[in-house]
């Protein structure tokens, strides 16, 4: 039972594949929900603000406040959930 | 909790709202229910009231919606995005979309309603039995005219209740025929088409003809959506089918092999390898009432709120018995003020030993108080004993929703919160007092909230804090070969499933006796779970079964959909 599965993945047309890395989600996610906005605004380094805003982010999400993207914080961001920003634009 | 800047409010208490459209997933009135459902919940705790309007521009307009939705925050397919909202305004503000991407159930897995037969429009009952085969949707099983149906209770031959199930070949919805049935052929653009299609069409939304030519006729509907065909994919409204062939292997179930996201999905015809054609398997689906009590939250002034816990948390999370978080209340109390009156309080917690049911066998001889006989006396217990460390528990159980781990005379108990981390422990005495340290299986009767407790070969009910028992096992009618009951399965209200060995037994709880045309393997009706599991319980609608600290993790349809380990995924250690 504990052997591994040999798992092949397929490209499924008509999918939606969101091919992006985990960095890229990440981004896209910060962005679509208010974090990295506030940031960008406060006139930040790209390096610091993605940081800040992530820990904003584990803030309002209840996870610990690492500032990096850590395996919690990027499976929070599969989650599904509401479309409204988390920080207002 | 968060209210948008500037706390925009609605300047006026009778609020209204309006259903533009609505999703194939269910039928229309679940769907202005579920609606109705999630506004009270705020009218339950404000003085706000909603009325719903037919036409013209209420203050809330719902709308389902795919893609590119008409506004400028586009859905994002399957997952991810379910719904938005605008906080309170004129115009465009005030109003909810939801992703009809997603497949819209209350949470739990389709939501048949049943049209014609004579069950008067009654859901469908998953599974039912028909000819003594199980069935987990609807079917053509038995007729001749391709109709899907279903049972309305557990057993069409004893109740012969029945429905049929909605399809394009019964009725449309929206459009403008009236809901009449698709007629096939239809011409559309000089073309014939034999199915639905999205043809035509830029919403994706599936439609046919309700006359022989759309070019002629003009008259078209909307396909509702069967319980047994895929969600999205590039087969959308097409069923399974079982079996087909993936990278050369045979498949009759649906799977997740091929992708990395462990969504389950099937081919659409007998050869994916050939024919590329495949969608999503419906799953448990999305509440639209929980969804949609969230989103009216937004239209009536929230933001989102920091406490996960809270319905103004921006993740979705199922829950059965919902109520609404203190942080909520106090969030549409600062913009509304409370509901004046009596306020109705949230639902309290159900406390599982105190049954708050009326007692259907309270008279019931079978039933006679036996003498308590106490087997254990109190016991400190050692608070570094952790759940984390240990390898392997006597039980697992689901109680009043929460998971309870026993072990050794203590448990401890996970609380529904995604993240909590297992209470305890605390000792099984205490709570119990009549109970032995070591509990093979427990289950609490859905119906009366009964607790039931087996070791060995005897067996105790807890009703609150009366007990009846020890009883030997051989009353329920398992046989004395039986050594120890070792797990349990709810199926439906009144009936477990008790397993032992590799078999397991069908209890009939009121009747306190084992169903006709048991033992059954374990193996032959749970495939691919291991046959030596020790453990059987159920939790948020899945099945699990544990060997050692690993667990197996069955959907309704009965298919493995996770194997993992206890301590991680539903300890949270």
């Amino acid at each position: 039972w504990s052997l591994p599965l040999k798992s092949i993945f397929v490209t499924f047309p008509g999918d939606v594949v969101k091919n992006m890395t985990d960095t890229e989600l990440a981004e896209g996610y910060l962005e679509k929900f208010g974090y990295m906005d506030t940031i960008h605004r406060s006139g930040f380094e790209s390096m610091t603000s993605t940081s800040k805003a992530l820990k904003k982010m584990q803030r309002q999400m209840g996870l610990e406040e690492t500032g990096e993207l850590d395996k919690p914080t990027l499976e929070a961001m599969k989650q599904p959930r509401c479309g409204v920003p988390d920080v207002a634009n | 909790y968060k209210t948008f800047d500037g706390d925009l409010k609605w300047d006026h208490n009778d609020v209204t709202y309006r259903i533009l459209n609505y999703s194939p997933d269910m039928d229309s009135s679940v769907i202005d229910d579920a609606f109705a459902r999630a506004f009270k919940v705020w009218s339950d705790v404000t003085p706000l009231t909603f009325t719903r309007l037919f036409d013209g521009t209420a203050d809330i307009m719902i709308s389902f919606g795919k893609a590119n939705h008409g506004d400028p925050y586009p859905f994002d397919g399957r997952d991810g995005l379910l719904a938005h909202a605008y906080p309170p305004g004129n115009g465009i503000q005030g109003d909810a979309h939801f992703d009809d991407d997603e497949y819209w159930t209350l949470g739990k897995g389709p939501v048949v309603k049943t049209l014609f037969g004579n069950a008067n429009g009654a859901l469908c009952h998953f599974p039912f039995t028909f000819e003594g085969e199980s069935y987990t949707t609807c079917t053509t099983k038995g007729r001749s005219d391709n109709l899907p149906w279903c049972a309305t209770t557990a057993d069409y031959n004893r109740d012969k209740k029945y429905g049929f199930c909605p399809s394009e070949l019964l009725k449309t919805f929206g459009g403008n025929a009236n809901g009449d049935k698709c007629v096939f052929p239809f011409v559309f653009l000089e073309k014939e088409y034999n199915s639905c299609t999205t043809e035509g069409r830029s919403d994706g939304y599936r439609w046919c003809a309700t006359t022989d030519s759309f070019d002629k006729d003009k008259k078209y509907g909307f396909c509702p959506s069967r319980d047994t065909t895929v969600i999205g994919g590039n087969s959308e409204g097409e069923p399974c089918h079982f079996p087909f062939v993936f990278l050369g292997k045979e498949y009759d179930s649906c799977t997740s092999e091929g992708r990395g996201d462990g969504k389950l999905w099937c081919s659409t015809t007998g050869n994916y390898d050939n024919d590329n054609k495949w969608g999503f398997c419906p799953d448990q689906g999305y509440s639209l009432f929980l969804v949609a009590a969230h989103e009216f939250g937004h239209a009536l002034g929230l933001d989102h709120s920091s406490i996960r816990e809270a319905l103004m948390y921006p993740m979705y999370s199922f829950v059965e018995d919902f109520s609404l978080h203190e942080d909520d209340i106090e969030g549409i109390h600062y913009l509304y003020g409370s509901k004046t009156g009596p306020v109705p309080s949230p639902t309290p917690p159900i406390d599982p030993t105190t049954d708050s049911y009326p007692d259907p066998d309270e008279t019931d001889a079978t039933n006679e108080p036996e003498p308590t006989e106490t087997t254990t006396t109190a016991q400190p217990v050692d608070p570094k004993k952790d759940a984390c460390k240990m390898t392997k528990f006597d039980t697992i159980t689901t109680i009043n929703g929460a998971l309870y781990f026993f072990k050794d005379g203590n448990y401890w108990k996970m609380p529904g919160k995604n993240d909590a981390e297992p209470k305890g422990p605390f000792a099984i005495s205490e709570k119990w007092p009549a109970l032995p340290a070591v509990i093979d299986s427990a289950f609490e009767d859905l119906l009366t909230k009964k607790l039931y407790f087996f070791s060995g070969t005897r067996f105790w009910v807890y009703t609150g804090q009366s007990v009846l028992g020890p009883r030997s096992i051989e009353k329920l009618n398992l046989p004395s070969s039986i050594q120890k009951v070792e797990g349990a399965l709810q199926r439906g209200r009144g009936k477990v499933l008790l397993f032992s060995g590799e078999n397991f037994w069908r209890l009939d709880v009121k009747a306190q006796n084992i169903d006709r045309g048991y033992p059954k393997r374990t193996d032959v009706v749970f495939g691919g779970v291991p046959s030596d599991a020790h453990d059987v319980f159920q939790y948020k609608g899945h099945f699990y079964f544990c060997r050692d600290h690993f667990y197996w993790r069955m959907n309704s349809r009965r298919q493995v959909d996770r194997v993992g380990y206890v301590k991680y995924d539903l300890l949270k250690c």
